[in-house]
């Protein structure tokens, strides 16, 4: 195991604590830092992300998908693209769709990841991917209005 | 390198 993967093992795991008050900020930074610095940070970082918001412990997934847009807003156009692959925003569709996830997922995570999603179709209208997600979510009564 | 090409994605998951 690389000292990047272990570096942002630790991290995320710093970062979604159940056990966290509140937000570790100092964790979140640097685990965004790693992911926009190091070789392969973006791919190693965003699998991390797709594990951790699918805990089956609420406030681990809320803060993996709070760590999941801070990473979005700092990590630039890599991790855009990244995050805008099938790939990964399959792994977020299967945490909101009753054919996969949705009934188990809590709805405060269900919720917020629909919220990151249709914001990601504003900000970032050129990851065409996104949208794509989103109004198939909304065309199969996912998405409620 | 990547060889390009292969579209390193897969396809959506339906809903």
């Amino acid at each position: 195991m690389d000292v990047v993967t272990t570096s942002l093992e630790a991290l995320i795991q710093r970062a979604t604590n159940p056990q966290n008050q509140k937000s570790d900020i100092a964790a979140i930074e640097a685990f965004c830092v790693m992911v926009t610095k190091e070789t392969e940070g973006v791919q190693i970082g965003s699998k991390l992300l797709a594990t951790h918001i699918q805990s089956s412990n609420e406030s681990e997934a809320l803060q993996a998908l709070t760590v999941l847009d801070t990473c979005m807003r700092r990590c630039g156009p890599n991790f855009h693209a990244e995050v805008g692959k099938f790939r990964f925003l399959n792994e977020m569709i299967r945490l909101v769709s009753p054919k996969y996830l949705g009934n188990t997922t809590p709805v405060a995570v269900r919720r917020k990841v629909l919220q990151l999603l249709y914001l990601w179709t504003k900000e970032y209208p050129r990851e065409s991917k996104i949208k794509e997600a989103y109004e198939m979510l909304r065309k199969q009564g996912v998405v409620e209005e | 390198p990547v060889i390009r090409g292969f579209s390193d994605d897969e396809p959506l998951v339906i809903a």
